[in-house]
């Protein structure tokens, strides 16, 4: 399942002879270095690697007939290890509310909807509020989207976040949705201001998960925005977008090992169905190319 | 000559881990780093901003005629249509005349975005409706652009992945339509960057100026705590000069790049 580069770099540490420790490390610094190149944090990436080295300079692995068979088998377990079993979503509550935060431009408004259209599949009520009020035509967007797509969406137009979430949760509850989609404002980490708005939301409309929604392409910083999302917030799960390109996604490897937090799932196009289940096997063969 | 020989290799790993962090990238970091080892490690910082200076100094031909029309590219969710908006402001603040032109046909919301923001920057918009051809709307634009006696015209585009062939292509199609009006045109192709982005913003800017031809290049989003050093290997590989950086989500979160500063931030 790991072809190219990776694969590479492990069978050339039995090419120089008699596999050692020292010639092991020398041979996953490039691993690590690999991982970097795939945007896998310098920390994260580094500390993986210390997991891996444990196990891989063992006596098993160094008296084996092919150690670098099992040093590539061990790398490849231990992300997926780290990056975790997958986990369905928390819907025990009825309603149940899904809250969506994120940075700017992450996906948050299109993922509400795709997640609309796979809690209608799994024959759910789902309801989508448009709770950033601070985008231009961001309510047109969510609305629009929602309305084409024939799901149910909650038009008040209110200048303030946190009461028209509460409104929204007064609406629906008298509606009857089983399923409450809040989508809120792209936000900075370090925006005072925007995060206490996230965490009054949350307060007001408590959900059973607060989503991170967080662009595959994302790099070092992956790890600064979801420690402070989660430390600050509070989240349960994660949802990495734009993995229909070519990015590596090691951001993914990031966020998991600083949150402790699942991947939920994979945003895979622009499109409603465009919204994939996580696999970690499939992610792990990814981020190691 | 000994004195060049002696290495401060704590100091070298300490500099490493820094632009590493910033999304320099390993290649570039590496180049970097086989420099410094050049000079006397008391001389490291004060030869790591000269390199980097030097590095992202590239020329940038801005003289053009009017109407000057900046095709704005990117992929999705960077900032295109924000910085749009920002742009035409900061023109406008330069006494400049501004047109918008909504060539996003495609995206939820992307013509009332931008509409919102020309009111903002006090700029004409032309657009179409929901699912119009972007390269008629280009057209349009550019003949309204004429008749109006406009300085500058903006062209917003929906976002796309440089892996999707046939966006790409629609891409070079809005690029060909301007080209036949008049062949100078578009003066200006700049790709949007977020600064967040990681290795994969050298794909983007790799196709999209394989397709295109890029002239420059926009890095949004640095007022969060991404460094944008992915930039630097972009500039090294394609000399592409860097015109604008976007600080924020208001109208006036936009400034001319300055290296100095970038590069204090980045080794902060
Ligand atoms: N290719 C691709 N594009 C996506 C995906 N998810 C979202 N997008 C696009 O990314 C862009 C940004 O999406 P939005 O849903 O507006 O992002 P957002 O997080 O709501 O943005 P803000 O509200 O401004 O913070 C749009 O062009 C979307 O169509 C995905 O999985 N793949
Ligand atoms: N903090 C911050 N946010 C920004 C900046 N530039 C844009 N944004 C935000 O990023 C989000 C996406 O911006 P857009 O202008 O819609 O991005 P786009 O490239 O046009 O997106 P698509 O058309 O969907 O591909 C919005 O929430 C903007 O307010 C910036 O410099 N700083
Ligand atoms: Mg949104
Ligand atoms: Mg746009």
């Amino acid at each position: 399942q790991i072809s190219g580069r990776l694969q590479k770099i492990i069978r050339n540490f039995g090419k120089k002879g008699r596999l050692t420790p020292e010639r092991v490390r020398e041979g996953l610094k490039e691993v690590r270095r690999a991982l970097i190149e795939a945007d896998v944090n310098v920390e994260v990436a580094r500390e993986f690697i210390k997991m891996v080295e444990a196990e891989a300079i063992g006596e098993k692995v160094l008296k084996s007939f092919t150690p670098s068979e099992m040093i590539l088998k061990i790398v490849y377990e231990k992300m997926i290890e780290l990056l975790g079993r997958p986990e369905p979503l928390r819907l025990d509550k009825t309603p149940s509310v899904i809250m969506l935060v994120g940075l700017q431009g992450a996906g948050k408004t299109t993922t509400a909807v795709k997640l609309a259209g796979f809690l209608k599949k799994k024959g759910r009520n789902p309801f989508l509020i448009p709770a950033d009020v601070k985008r231009p035509a961001a309510f047109e967007q969510l609305r629009d989207l929602a309305e084409r797509n024939g799901f149910p969406v909650f038009t008040k137009r209110m200048d303030n976040a946190v009461r028209l979430s509460k409104a929204a949760l007064t609406q629906s509850v008298l509606k009857r949705y089983d399923t409450l989609i809040f989508d809120t404002a792209g936000r900075l980490h370090i925006d005072e201001e925007m995060i206490d708005e996230a965490i009054k939301i949350k307060e007001s409309v408590k959900p059973s998960e607060v989503l991170l929604v967080v662009d595959g392409m994302t790099g070092q910083d992956a790890v600064n925005i979801a420690k402070e999302f989660d430390q600050k917030i509070g989240i349960t799960g994660v949802i990495l977008t734009k993995m229909d390109g070519d990015t590596r996604g090691g951001a993914a490897m990031s966020v998991r090992k600083v949150t402790g937090k699942p991947i939920k799932f994979l945003g895979v196009g622009e499109k409603m169905d465009d919204l994939e289940e996580f696999v970690p096997e499939r992610l792990a063969s990814r981020i190691l190319g | 000559a000994s004195m060049l020989r002696r290495k401060d290799p704590a100091l070298l790993e300490e500099i490493e881990d820094i632009l590493l962090s910033g999304d320099v990238g390993i290649e570039t970091t590496e180049f970097f780093i086989e420099e410094l080892k050049k000079v006397h490690p008391d001389k490291y910082l004060e030869r790591l901003r000269e390199l980097l200076v030097e590095m992202l100094s590239v020329p940038h031909e801005s003289v053009h005629n009017p109407p000057v029309v900046y095709l704005f590219v990117g992929v999705n969710g960077v900032g295109k249509t924000t910085t749009i908006g920002k742009i035409g402001l900061y023109f406008r603040k330069k006494k400049k005349s501004v047109l918008f032109a909504a060539c996003d046909t495609f995206r939820t919301g992307a013509q009332e975005q931008l509409k919102i923001w020309a009111d903002r920057a006090g700029a004409d918009i032309v657009s179409s409706q929901y699912g119009a051809d972007p390269s008629a709307v280009a057209f349009d634009a550019f003949d309204a652009a004429v008749s109006r006696g406009v300085d500058c015209l903006l062209i917003d585009t929906a976002g796309r992945l440089h892996t999707k062939t046939g966006l790409m292509e629609e891409m070079a199609k809005i690029k060909r339509t301007l080209n036949k009006k008049r062949e100078d045109l578009p003066q200006e192709i700049l790709i949007v960057i977020d600064a967040t982005t990681g290795q994969n913003a050298i794909h983007q800017v790799e196709i999209f100026n394989e397709k295109l031809g890029l002239t420059g290049i926009v890095l949004t989003k640095m007022d969060g705590t991404a460094k944008g050093g992915v930039i630097l290997p972009i500039v090294r590989r394609f000399n592409l000069p860097v015109l604008f950086i976007g600080t924020g989500e208001a109208p006036d979160d936009i400034e001319e790049f300055n290296p100095e500063e970038f590069i204090d931030a980045l080794l902060s």
